[in-house]
This record gives C-alpha cells, structure tokens and sequence, in this order.
C-alpha cells in the first residue's frame, strides 16, 4: 500500500512462514504516454528519479520507462518476522525523490508515478509482495542431536553435548569455585542449502551455516584477592550455554517460524 | 567453546589482565557466604529461564 492511500485496514494473514529467504516489491508503473514527451529536459539534468521503500532500500527509476520495477525489501521482511508481534501487517512506505540536488535538479522525479496511484478500484498493477520461503522441517535444524547416532558430514544441524571441566583446567586451580564444570553444548552438523534459482536472485546470502541462535549466561563463583585476603565473589560469563541450534545465513537474523 | 574463551570472558568480567595467583591455603580459609551462594543460585535459575538471542 502507498502511504498516501494507507487507510489503516489489516490486511488478512496470508500465509504461514518457515523463513523468508528473500522479500521483492513489485511496483507498477503505467505508460503515462505524451506526458513524458511534454517534459522539458535542461541539459545536464537528470531524467531519472529515486524511488525509495522507506529506510529498507531504493534505485534509480527512468521517467522514461515504465513497466514493473522490482525492489528488494529481504531485509524488511527479516526484520517483520523477527518482530514480537508478527500478526502487524507489513508495511513499506514508497516515495519518489529528486535524484540528485542541485542547480540543474529538474523536476522529472514529479512525472514519476504507479499503477496503484490511478482511480479507485482499479486492481491492475496493484503492488505486489513476492516471499521466497524455505520449509523449516527440511531447512532447519533439528533439537538435540542423537546421542546414539555419531555425527558425521550428512548430520543435520543439532545441538550435542559438550562437557566442560573447570576443575580439569590448570589455570582455574584455586580460583574457580563454582561450578566444578558444566555443560555447554555445541551446535554440530550441516544445514540443508537454498535452491540455486534463490541464492542467484539474492546472491547475498551467504552458505546456511549451523550457528548457536540462543545462548545463556553461565554463573560462577570465584575467588578474588583484596588487601592481601581471599573473598568469594559471584561473577556471570555471557553467551557461555548453548541453548539453541540454527540454520542461518551470515549476517542474516536468525529464522523464526511465525504464527499463521 | 575453548579453555581459552572461558578465561579470557571470566578475566574481561573481573576486569584482570592475567589470572590471579592463589594458594591452596588462600582457599582453605575462605568461607563463602549465604549472600554469595543466595546471588549466585538467583543467577543460575535466572539464566536457565531467560535465553538470550545470538546474532
């Protein structure tokens, strides 16, 4: 929807999402014919106007061509689903700006126009939303990996135990004590990739790699000296449990699967 | 995870450049109190109902 037209109405959910590998607008604009033909070109000024979707991203638009042009709002739609409340409908807010400023800045950002723009009702050339989803239950990673089972190359993404020995660690002899160690966790295994046709159209992702997606503190209690005396103090490690495995691209949040 | 990560997160909290030198005998004699253990037992319930989100 287009901020000005933006009447407040929720839009209906549509669909149930597994992960947004990739998100595109499509926008529409109409041959608006002799009109473009009657703008008059300064020389030097530019014939191009900046089309933006609000803070996520933008390109240039010819006030010569029309036809869909196709924005890519992967990143707003990450950011939509990572959202605690995900049932809000997703909004992108379109405007057209100068290109660039200037004394010879024309004014042919102002002939630029969508197909959504025209009269009311008319449904062709509405905006549209494309969502390239990947299925969680094949791309995903899986909980806790089977203890029974060794992990080999084919092991899907899982979370595997690992024991950490504090008391075993020279440089903790006298100074650690708590706990005598604990169980960390480490996320093991591979993750299933996108199809080609996916990683060609957002050639950004990066490999889906088996990262820890949640962790926690670890508490600990350790002996400190002050003024020649021991004392006990309690201190917290960050990130130091792994509380959850995930598939992820780098850079890229980690994918939620949301509510229908 | 690694022996190296551990100390070298415990040495960032505790704001130390090297490990901290102490005798067997500097434990002996230490006595940790009921305010410890009570702050150090709130920390492990807190930090087992409370993940935090990785990046």
């Amino acid at each position: 929807r287009f901020s000005q037209n933006f009447r407040g109405e929720t839009l209906a959910p549509c669909c149930s999402l597994g992960l947004g590998v990739g998100g595109g607008l499509r926008l529409d604009v109409p041959d608006w014919g002799p009109e473009f033909k009657r703008h008059d070109r300064l020389p030097g000024a530019s014939d191009q106007a900046r089309v933006s979707v609000s803070m996520w991203c933008h390109r240039l638009v010819s006030i010569h061509e029309s036809g869909w042009k196709a924005f890519d709002v992967t990143e707003a739609v990450n950011f939509w689903q990572q959202l605690s409340r995900p049932r809000q409908p997703l909004l992108l807010q379109v405007s057209v700006q100068r290109e660039h400023l200037g004394p010879l800045a024309s004014s042919a950002h102002e002939l630029v126009h969508f197909a959504a723009q025209g009269p009311a009702g008319a449904r062709q050339g509405e905006p549209q939303l494309e969502l390239h989803t990947l299925d969680l239950r094949d791309y995903g990673a899986q909980d806790n990996c089977d203890p029974e089972a060794p992990v080999t190359q084919g092991t899907r993404c899982c979370r595997q135990e690992m024991y950490i020995d504090l008391q075993g660690m020279k440089w903790a002899e006298n100074w650690v004590l708590e706990p005598p160690g604990f169980l960390a966790y480490e996320c093991v295994g591979t993750c299933q990739q996108p199809p080609e046709t996916l990683t060609f159209k957002w050639p950004f992702l990066g490999p889906r790699q088996c990262i820890a997606s949640e962790t926690t503190s670890l508490p600990m209690i350790v002996s400190v000296k002050e003024g020649g005396k021991p004392r006990a103090q309690v201190v917290s490690l960050p990130n130091m449990r792994v509380q959850k495995c995930s598939c992820a691209s780098d850079g890229a949040p980690v994918p939620r699967k949301l509510e229908p | 995870m690694t022996e190296e990560q551990i100390l070298g997160s415990l040495l960032q909290q505790l704001h130390l450049r090297e490990v901290p030198v102490l005798g067997k005998g500097d434990v002996e004699e230490l006595v940790i109190s009921a305010h410890v253990r009570a702050q150090y037992v709130a920390l492990l319930k807190r930090s087992h109902g409370a993940p935090s989100r990785g990046k």
